[in-house]
């Protein structure tokens, strides 16, 4: 009866690279833990594995066909139809809405205002570090500064001695501060920027994965029947300073094998580097009193090649690049108030407690969406989930084109 | 609930050959559509023609085609599309959203 507040953490190009997804190399403890008292959704899928049409077509739940969105020049109000938002609709039922780090696509694709105010009831925060993200920012072997892939970094030699999502996190936890008191709930969107390349991240998570540990995927080579129609070239990659220099074929590579185990390396201290920030901000919401009542929802906008197939990208329907973590903590649903005053997300230093084991509490293994999430987040938080939308829907502002997941944290899994 | 759980996923090519805006062609470049379909079982593939003026797939122009049996082939190395009768997947195709 009592409206739940939501905090929906977005990470940008994560895979299911995680402890609580099966994967024994990467190091996520804080999301782990999140996941131990939640509902993990094993087989969640995007439904095309690129930012702005991902992003739009799970914020809108509507599958690009309906968006129109398939690259990042289009807005889709005028674009294709009017359509309602999750924070809007939320705004709609009287919360606080607001958006911190990457949520929407900025650009044209949000409107160059994250859809700011059908959306947030406050401008989007985006982090100032962030201008810096693509420059040359990373010191080579000569002591000169490149715009390199790999770019691990000392962060007190950054501009303002910080990183973007560290700055996001530190927003966010202000406004959960802010917030805390509030009589009025909240939608709060966090967008961490990590672990999208480049992988300019502290140096000091490089640590975690020991280079002479680190492995080749297990299909580094493109499949001999694979259509080229089915490729992606990774170009992004390409452009990096460090990545030319290795004067790589086009379109089909290889990438040396050297190389391709630091890209690996990087990858998984993003990750890591990104777990950091995720446990800081669920320890806060702890902290403040708001476990009990706050939904947090964790997901990512699509997945991301971390060389299988000779790809080291998102851009196409392989399952690594459109499979993505989803992670729903519902309490009082996935898991129930310690009376013992134990907390719920109490933060884990990874670069200072290397062992720590949790178990999912919930897991479901059929196949869902992201175009799910809306009418899924919005019952669970006690609001009417929208309708299913008409076989052609682009005059309706307010449906969905998912399913609604709720029946899924009560029943057991069938078939 | 007591229905086949199925994904649906897209992605757009310019051309049937890797080209440098195959990654994240414009809109207007757009000439491919790569319709996915996958179960726990198997994902499916078909490679549509596309046109970004009115939005329309032609599902008679299949550029090129993928299934992969997930039981035999989790990492999606080996397409059998070629072995196949499409008649069942085109079937399922057709309910597309």
């Amino acid at each position: 009866k009592e409206r739940r507040n939501v905090l929906f953490i977005m990470a940008d190009d994560l895979r299911t690279s995680l402890g609580c997804y099966g994967d024994s190399v990467v190091k996520s403890p804080n999301i782990d833990q999140l996941a131990s008292k939640s509902q993990v959704f094993l087989n969640a899928y995007v439904q095309q594995a690129v930012c702005a049409p991902s992003r739009t077509s799970m914020l809108t739940s509507r599958r690009p066909d309906t968006t129109r969105l398939y690259d990042f020049n289009s807005y889709w109000r005028v674009h294709s139809g009017n359509y309602t938002t999750l924070p809007q609709y939320f705004k709609s039922k009287g919360y606080f809405t607001t958006s911190v780090g990457k949520v929407f696509h900025p650009g044209i694709a949000s409107n160059h205002s994250d859809d700011y105010p059908y959306s947030w009831s406050i401008p989007a925060y985006h982090p100032a570090s962030f201008r810096f993200e693509k420059e040359k920012m990373c010191k080579g072997e000569d002591g000169k500064l490149y715009a390199n892939l790999l770019c691990a970094v000392n962060v007190t030699e950054q501009p303002g001695g910080t990183l973007p999502d560290m700055e996001s996190t530190d927003e966010a936890v202000r406004l959960l501060k802010k917030l805390a008191n509030d009589s009025v709930p909240f939608f709060m969107a966090v967008g961490f920027h990590k672990p999208h390349i480049p992988f300019r991240i502290p140096q000091e998570y490089l640590s975690l994965y020991p280079i002479d540990q680190m492995t080749l995927a297990p299909d580094p080579d493109v499949p001999k029947l694979l259509p080229p129609v089915a490729y992606n070239p990774w170009m992004d990659v390409r452009k990096r300073d460090d990545v030319q220099k290795l004067n790589i074929s086009f379109p089909y590579g290889p990438i040396p094998k050297d190389f391709q185990v630091r890209i690996r390396q990087h990858y998984y201290a993003a990750v890591s580097y990104m777990d950091t920030q995720v446990g800081r901000l669920l320890s806060t919401l702890d902290d403040l009193g708001l476990a009990d009542n706050t939904i947090v929802v964790f997901t990512s906008d699509h997945g991301w090649s971390l060389g299988e197939h000779g790809e080291w990208a998102k851009y196409s329907n392989f399952d690594v690049s459109t499979r993505v973590p989803l992670i729903f903590y519902v309490p009082g649903v996935t898991t129930f108030h310690d009376w013992m005053g134990k907390s719920t997300f109490p933060f884990i230093d990874i670069l200072a407690q290397s062992k720590y084991s949790f178990h999912n509490a919930k897991v479901r293994k059929n196949v869902v969406e992201l175009v799910d999430v809306f009418p899924t987040v919005s019952c669970m938080a006690g609001l009417r989930a929208p309708k299913s939308c008409s076989d052609v829907s682009f005059q309706e502002e307010l449906c969905t084109e998912g399913d609604n997941l709720a029946y899924t944290f009560q029943h057991r899994e069938r078939g | 609930e007591n229905e086949e759980a199925i994904s649906f996923s897209q992605y757009p090519r310019p051309a049937d050959a890797p080209q440098v805006n195959s990654d994240l062609p414009d809109l207007k470049d757009i000439k491919i559509m790569g319709y996915s379909l996958r179960s726990w079982d198997y994902r499916y593939t078909l490679w549509l023609g596309f046109n970004p003026k009115t939005f329309q797939v032609n599902v008679s122009d299949v550029h090129a085609g993928e299934l992969y049996m997930l039981a035999d082939d989790p990492g999606q190395d080996n397409n059998i599309y070629s072995d196949i009768d499409h008649r069942v997947m085109m079937k399922k195709m057709a309910g597309l959203p």
